[in-house]
């Protein structure tokens, strides 16, 4: 564990709350992709399949079970709880031009061919691609609230410094992932985009993000 | 099997 690594995780779980606290406190989801949680809440289920196989720390179990916890809470809000408030016209991303590739790719780029090796890579790989309906969402809309940016921008801090604390781990310990680390570099250039305009029209402008 | 990485990261 090192600091990236630690603040990579608190930044990822800031983003879950601010989501989860934003629908919640709001009543609605108004301007959230039910697909990009849909799809995070599948990105957890696969990945953490371990829990059930393999201890590693309690740090470990407790942040897994929280992040599975929050996701699968944030999607019974969008589609039980506020499902009036769902605008699902805008959410029209079709996912299974996201999944059927991911899950291609898993059988055949993964480290070994067993069941719970393959949903792990599979999850990898999803979670690369899985705020593309958010993003897609945004750009169809022309805008995003600011609380939605907030939470997108604390979830690109935690890819960010997923990657700084891979280059600290390959440094370090010569530790490197290259399934994760390929994944999560390509991850991260999606948020790039969406970078600029958070600190050019988010931190500079009104209550809303507009784009171009 | 072995070359499997173990999974501390979330």
């Amino acid at each position: 564990m090192n600091i990236f690594r630690l603040s990579g995780d608190v930044c990822h779980l800031i983003a879950i709350i601010i989501l989860f606290l934003k629908i919640w406190r709001s009543k609605s989801c108004a301007g959230i992709s039910g697909k990009s949680q849909v799809l995070f809440a599948l990105v957890f289920t696969t990945r953490y399949l371990d829990l059930f196989t393999s201890y590693i720390s309690a740090y470990n179990t407790v942040m897994k079970v929280v992040y599975l916890l929050l996701a699968y809470s944030t999607v019974g809000l969008i589609f039980f709880r506020f499902r009036n408030s769902y605008d699902s016209e805008s959410d029209s991303f079709r996912v299974e031009f996201l999944l059927v590739p991911v899950a291609g790719l898993s059988f055949l780029e993964n480290y070994a061919f067993t069941p719970l090796e393959i949903l792990w890579t599979f999850s990898i790989y999803l979670e690369s691609v899985a705020i593309l309906p958010q993003l897609f969402m945004i750009t169809k809309t022309g805008e995003a609230e600011s609380i939605t940016a907030h939470y997108l921008l604390f979830l690109g801090l935690y890819r960010a410094l997923y990657l700084a604390n891979w280059l600290w781990r390959f440094h370090t310990e010569g530790f490197y992932d290259q399934i994760a680390v390929v994944s999560g570099v390509v991850q991260t250039i999606f948020y790039c985009d969406f970078f600029y305009l958070y600190f050019t029209r988010v931190l500079r402008g009104s209550g809303k993000m507009s784009l171009p | 099997e072995d070359d499997a990485l173990p999974k501390d990261e979330l």
